[in-house]
C-alpha cells in the first residue's frame, strides 16, 4: 500500500509538472499572439491597410464580377466606327471639292462662251 | 489513496493537507514547550523541598514519559480532528463549482469544438477580405465605366454635332442630299455638253 | 508547492489568457476595419 501510494504520489507530481509547464506554455502562446497581432496592427495602420486582394470568386458578387464586359473592346469597336465615319467625311470632303471645281469650271466656261 | 485535493488549494491557495500539517506541527511545538514548562517549574519545586530524593534526572524521565502519552492521546484526537476537518470543512462538495470555474457550465467545448471555432473564425475573416476586395473590384469597374460612358458621350456629342450642321445647311439626311446633289450636277453636265453643241 | 502552484495556475491564468485573446481579437478586428485591399481600375485607352 505504501509502494502504491508512493508510486501514485509521484504521478501526481509528474502530472501537476507537465500541466504547470502547459499552462504557462498557453499563456505565453497568447501572449506572443497579442503581441505579434498589436505589430501586424501597428504596420496596418502605418500602411493604410492597403493591401492586395485576395481572390474574389467565391464572394456575394462573383456572379456580377465574373460579367465584367470588355470596356477596352466596346471602345475599341467604336474606333471601327469613327474611323469608318472618317473615310465617310473625307469622301464628302472630296466629293465637295471636286463639285466646287466642276462648278467652278462650269461657271468660267460659261462665262468665256457668253 | 492520495487525494491532492488541488480543487481545495484552487479555492483556499493552500492544500488542506498542509492547513493539517500547519496545525499539528503548530500543537505540536506548543506541547513540547508547554512540557519543557511544567518540567522547570516541577524542578523549581522539587528544589525547593528539603531533602527530597527526586533527582533532575528522574524529572526528566517522567517528563519524556508524559510527553510520550500526552503525544500519543494527542494524535488520537488530531486525527480524528483532521479527519473531521478534511472531510467537512476544508473540503468542496462534488456538485460545486467554483466561480473561476463557472464558464465551463456553460461553454463546455472539447478540443474538436474550439478549434472548430477557431476555424469558422479564420474562415469568417477570410470571407470578409474577400467580400472586402470584391466591393473594392466593383468601385474600380465603376471608374472604369464613368471612363468609357464619358468616352462613348463623346461619340455621341460628336455625331449630334455633325447632325446639327447637315441641319443647319439644309441636308438634314446626307444621303437623300448627296442623290439630289449628284442629280443636279448629271442635270448640270447635260446643260452644259448641250450649251457646247449649240456653240459649235 | 506544487500543488498550490497548479491550482493557483488553474485559478489564475485563465484570466491572464483572455487579457491576451480579447487584445488579440480586437488588434484582428482593427485590422479587418483597416483592410484595404488595392483594386486598381484598368487602363482604358480612348
Amino acid at each position: 500500500a505504501f509502494d502504491a501510494s508512493v508510486a501514485q504520489v509521484k504521478e501526481y507530481i509528474a502530472r501537476f509538472t507537465a500541466e504547470c509547464q502547459s499552462w504557462d506554455q498557453l499563456l505565453l502562446r497568447y501572449q506572443q499572439s497579442a503581441e505579434e497581432t498589436s505589430r501586424q496592427l501597428e504596420e496596418c495602420r502605418r500602411d493604410g491597410g492597403r493591401a492586395e486582394p485576395p481572390t474574389y470568386l467565391q464572394t456575394s458578387q462573383a456572379e456580377v464580377l465574373r460579367s465584367k464586359p470588355n470596356y477596352q473592346k466596346i471602345l475599341d469597336d467604336q474606333g471601327e466606327v469613327l474611323s469608318c465615319m472618317e473615310l465617310v467625311l473625307d469622301e464628302l470632303q472630296q466629293a465637295v471639292k471636286l463639285l466646287e471645281a466642276f462648278s467652278e469650271d462650269s461657271r468660267q466656261y460659261l462665262r468665256r462662251l457668253s | 489513496s492520495v487525494n491532492p485535493m488541488a480543487y481545495e488549494a484552487q479555492f483556499f491557495g493552500f492544500t488542506p493537507q498542509t492547513c493539517m500539517l500547519r496545525i499539528y506541527i503548530a500543537f505540536q511545538d506548543y506541547l513540547f514547550e508547554t512540557m519543557l514548562v511544567v518540567e522547570s517549574v516541577i524542578l523549581k519545586k522539587v528544589a525547593g523541598f528539603p531533602n527530597c530524593k527526586i533527582s533532575p534526572f528522574q524529572v526528566r524521565k517522567s517528563t519524556e514519559k508524559f510527553l510520550l502519552f500526552m503525544k500519543e492521546h494527542f494524535d488520537k484526537l488530531f486525527s480524528k480532528m483532521e479527519e473531521v476537518l478534511l472531510q467537512l470543512v476544508l473540503n468542496i462538495p462534488a456538485n460545486v463549482l467554483l466561480p473561476e470555474d463557472k464558464v465551463h457550465e456553460q461553454f463546455s467545448y472539447s478540443k474538436e469544438q474550439f478549434q472548430a471555432l477557431q476555424d469558422e473564425i479564420s474562415q469568417l475573416q477570410q470571407q470578409y477580405r474577400a467580400e472586402a476586395s470584391a466591393g473594392q473590384a466593383l468601385r474600380a469597374e465603376l471608374e472604369e465605366q464613368k471612363v468609357v460612358r464619358a468616352e462613348l458621350e463623346k461619340i455621341v456629342q460628336w455625331f449630334d454635332g455633325l447632325e446639327n450642321i447637315c441641319r443647319e445647311h439644309g441636308t438634314s439626311n446626307l444621303k437623300e442630299s448627296f442623290v439630289f446633289l449628284t442629280e443636279n450636277s448629271k442635270k448640270l453636265q447635260d446643260v452644259l455638253k448641250d450649251v457646247e453643241e449649240k456653240s459649235k | 508547492e506544487l500543488i498550490v502552484a497548479t491550482s493557483t495556475k488553474r485559478k489564475q491564468w485563465p484570466k491572464k489568457i483572455l487579457v491576451h485573446a480579447i487584445q488579440t481579437m480586437k488588434a484582428e478586428q482593427e485590422m479587418l476595419k483597416l483592410y484595404q485591399p488595392v483594386v486598381t481600375p484598368e487602363e482604358i485607352r480612348s
